[in-house]
This record gives structure tokens, sequence and C-alpha cells, in this order.
């Protein structure tokens, strides 16, 4: 554990708190895409099944539980408790395009033929760009609510936190793992627009509005 | 050695 990690997954954690905050103060989950968070459940449950059988830490047991409960509890509540809110119309993103190219990949680049590492593979490769509905959802809308734009930069700056985190491990422990540096580096491309309008724009006070 | 990921990262 170094700090760009902890400050990663404590950014991970504050998006998540963000997005269940944003969820039930406006009474609404419009903005937000399910396809995205369904996406993310898929990740966790997949990259998790190691809490069956490994033991690694109290903290890294308590994040599992925590990222797979309350992604499934940000489900409930789109579906659920504030579902005449969510607008299906406007989550268009075709999410098999993502999950086939990634089951694929899985396949192909894994640290072994068992299935729990092929599924980790792909939770990996998954997770790089799960995001792609909820920014294909900001780009089709043009224009997001302020707390929504908080949920997605504390989103992104955990994937960017989590490069200086590779680089530290690289040179104290030796040890690199190409394929979640590979993911990662996609996943954290994939913010780069979005940050260029959060900062110019967000964080200077202005609405998200995307360029006609 | 086994050939693992980082699989203490979340």
């Amino acid at each position: 554990m170094n700090i760009f990690r902890f400050f990663g997954d404590i950014s991970h954690l504050a998006s998540i708190f963000i997005l269940i905050h944003k969820i039930h103060t406006s009474r609404s989950c419009r903005g937000i895409s399910f396809k995205t968070q369904v996406l993310y459940v898929a990740v966790f449950v997949t990259r998790y099944l190691d809490l069956l059988y490994s033991w690694v830490s109290l903290y890294n047991f308590v994040m599992k539980v925590f990222f797979i409960a309350s992604s499934c509890y940000i489900l409930y509540l789109m579906k659920v408790r504030f579902r005449p809110t969510n607008d299906p119309s406007i989550d268009t993103f075709r999410v098999e395009y993502l999950v086939g190219p990634c089951a694929v990949l899985a396949l192909i680049f894994n640290y072994g033929y068992a299935v729990t590492e092929v599924l980790w593979s792909f939770s990996i490769f998954l997770e790089s760009v799960a995001i792609l509905p909820q920014l294909f959802m900001l780009q089709r809308t043009g224009e997001a609510e302020t707390i929504t734009t908080h949920y997605l930069a504390a989103l992104g700056a955990y994937r960017t936190l989590y490069i200086p985190n590779w680089i530290y491990r690289y040179f104290s422990e030796g040890y690199v793992d190409p394929i979640a540096v590979t993911a990662g580096l996609v996943q954290t491309g994939l913010y780069l627009d979005f940050f260029y309008v959060y900062f110019t724009k967000v964080l200077q006070g202005q609405k998200f509005e995307l360029p006609a | 050695d086994t050939p693992e990921g980082n699989k203490d990262e979340l």
C-alpha cells in the first residue's frame, strides 16, 4: 500500500458516496447511466470472487465487500426506489460491444487458464470501458448536473491515482502487472475529455455543458 | 513465484 493507491481508493469510495448522496437528495437518478452501473456490479463481482478463498487484509476485505454491496444498492435505487426518474431512452449505448470484446481479451490475456483468472482479467478489461455508457449519455444530453460531474471526477481521480501507484510499485517492488497497467491507462484516457471540461468549467463555477 | 496480477489491488 502506498499513498497513491490509498488516496485512489478513498477517491473511489468518495465517488460512490457522492452518487448515492446525489440520488437521495435529488430523489432522482436522472443523468446516471444504469448500464454503466450494471457493468460496475459485473466488474466487482467477477473480480472479487477471491473473497471466497483468499485473504489479503482487513482493508482489502472491507473495501471489496463495500464495492459489491454499494454497487448493488445503486442498482436498487435506480430500478426500484427511484425507478420513475430513470430514463432508459437516453441510455442507449450497446453494452454487448463492450462485454463481448472484453470476454475475448480475457481469454487471450490472463495470468493462467483458471476460471477465476479469466474472470479477473475480464473484470479489469470491463472496468476500463464501463464508464463509456455514462460518458455517451453525457455526450448525448450535452450537459450534466454539477454533482454528477463531481461523481465522475472522483471516479476519474481514482483511476488516475493508480498510475503513480504502479510507477511507485515498479521502483519499490520491481513489479509490473501488464494487464492492469494497460487497461488502467486506457481507462484513465477515457476521462481526459471529461477532465478538460470539468477543470475549465465546473471548477470555475460554471455549469457542465459541452460545446454544441 | 506464481504468475499473478496485482490481486492485492482493488
